[in-house]
């Protein structure tokens, strides 16, 4: 597809033709758009070095750079367009994919992620982010909530009862995300919401990421004795999947949607089935 | 009989700040997850007898613990079944329901009775890989549900197409 696009009655996708990676999100319903990269990357986990002997570990997450590593530059694609639901899934590698959903009558972009069994064998220990990056001018400044409650504003390399003096620029910015993370300028904001807890940041103006998997070959010295290394029920590593929901909206209007979208995240409707008729039940 | 006392108690131990954070030693982690299946077990045996009691029915209610792979026994070898979403919140919801079929259509109908938009799309690449040797159900049926502020809602579903063969996903070239 030469523009390969999702479209609702509320929003519009529009993805990169050549790399298969999300580039805009338009919002219909108000009229405005925001172009937005999104794509996996992973930090490589220290193993200690001159600076301290800490490595990344089950207790502690210390990258050995700053700058996060492509699971891949491109994404092989393929467009599933029905009338109840519109999907591109993306295949970043053998262990590292997503399908991204818009359904009629739902104001949300819904990712549903599929990440691992991390590979090791190269003796690196790797910790997998999902990363959006929009243009947005959000001068160090992004939110995350507090056990789905008070979304508290948090500001890169600043603690706001001392005076910090930063020796870890990413892992001494993420902090802990329960249902929500978002990024905003004076007008427009972008929010995304996660079915589990998870670590996240804004390392670069405009951008927010998500923690999503992390395999580790070193303990770190807490305690522990072992490094995170799950090996799964076949031995050969963990898989793990999930879903974000990215809402785009106005600064002003985006709690009227994040609020409750958030609680049907964290209590969806039980699923329950019966061979036949089933039982009647009223309402 | 069922018995909601040992999820409570696999919960509770669940508090446990190695729980909570990921710090625990990997034999651990293993029993964790073990008393949590095993009070989800026998929790569910006991939301079943409640749902019964309350529909008027002897019919097993089944729970499909792996659905986020698209596996669920019921919906892959039935006919003809019944799906009960209930909604824990104060406001009512629609919720996208995806179920692994073997058919090719099928009818879906509200709790008033009333048809349904529904349809049959196949199964991801990755999720037929990540059911390894198993494989399971070649498409998935895809209907918009919903259910009413703390209640329940029905919805029947009736294949109409036999079951075909389909080819197994695949990814294009490149």
């Amino acid at each position: 597809d030469p523009e390969p696009q999702l479209e609702n009655e509320y929003l519009r996708i529009r993805f990169d033709p050549i790399t298969g990676h999300l580039l805009e999100i338009q919002n219909l319903a108000k009229g405005f758009s925001l172009p937005v990269f999104q794509s996996f990357y992973w930090y490589n986990a220290s193993a200690g070095d001159g600076l301290s002997p800490q490595a990344s570990g089950a207790y502690i997450f210390r990258p050995n750079t700053s700058t996060p590593i492509p699971v891949a530059k491109h994404a092989a694609t393929r467009l599933l367009k029905t009338a109840l639901v519109q999907e591109l899934h993306q295949n970043f590698s053998a262990w590292c994919s997503q399908v991204l959903r818009l359904r009629p009558g739902h104001p949300y972009l819904e990712l549903e992620w599929t990440v691992g069994p991390i590979p090791v064998a190269d003796g690196l220990g790797k910790e997998v982010i999902s990363r959006f990056e929009t243009p947005l001018r959000t001068a160090g400044r992004f939110y995350t909530d507090s056990n789905g409650r008070q979304v508290l504003e948090r500001r890169r390399d600043f603690r706001p009862t001392w005076n910090l003096s930063q020796s870890e620029p990413v892992a001494g910015n993420y902090y802990p995300v329960n249902t929500r993370i978002f990024i905003k300028d004076e007008k427009v904001q972008l929010t995304v919401l996660t079915d589990r807890s998870q670590g996240g940041s804004s390392i670069l103006d405009g951008s927010l990421e998500l923690m999503v998997h992390r395999r580790l070959l070193n303990d770190d010295n807490r305690g522990l004795g072992e490094p995170l290394d799950e090996p799964g029920a076949d031995g050969r590593g963990l898989v793990v999947r999930g879903q974000h929901l990215v809402l785009l909206d106005t600064a002003a209007a985006a709690a009227d949607q994040h609020r409750p979208r958030a609680q049907e995240m964290v209590t969806p409707p039980s699923v329950v089935l019966a061979p036949g008729p089933g039982p009647r039940l009223r309402w | 009989p069922g018995d909601s006392s040992m999820l409570r108690e696999a919960v509770a131990v669940a508090q446990h700040h190695d729980a909570v954070a990921g710090t625990e030693r990997q034999h651990v982690a293993d029993d964790y997850a073990r008393q949590l299946a095993k009070g989800w077990d026998s929790c569910q045996v006991l939301v079943a007898n409640a749902l019964s009691i309350l529909g008027g029915t002897k019919e097993p209610l089944i729970f499909c613990n792996a659905l986020n792979i698209s596996v669920c026994p019921l919906s892959e070898t039935t006919p003809h079944f019944t799906v009960i979403l209930y909604n824990p919140l104060a406001w009512g919801v629609t919720w996208p329901v995806r179920l692994p079929v073997r058919a090719t259509s099928y009818a879906v109908t509200d709790p008033q009775g009333q048809p349904v938009a529904s349809q049959v799309v196949p199964v991801s690449s990755v999720t037929w890989w990540l059911r390894g040797s198993t494989r399971g159900a070649p498409g998935e049926l895809l209907f918009q549900a919903w259910a009413p502020p703390l209640g329940f809602s029905t919805f029947e579903v009736k294949q109409l197409s036999p079951g075909a063969p389909w080819e197994p996903p695949r990814w294009p070239s490149g």
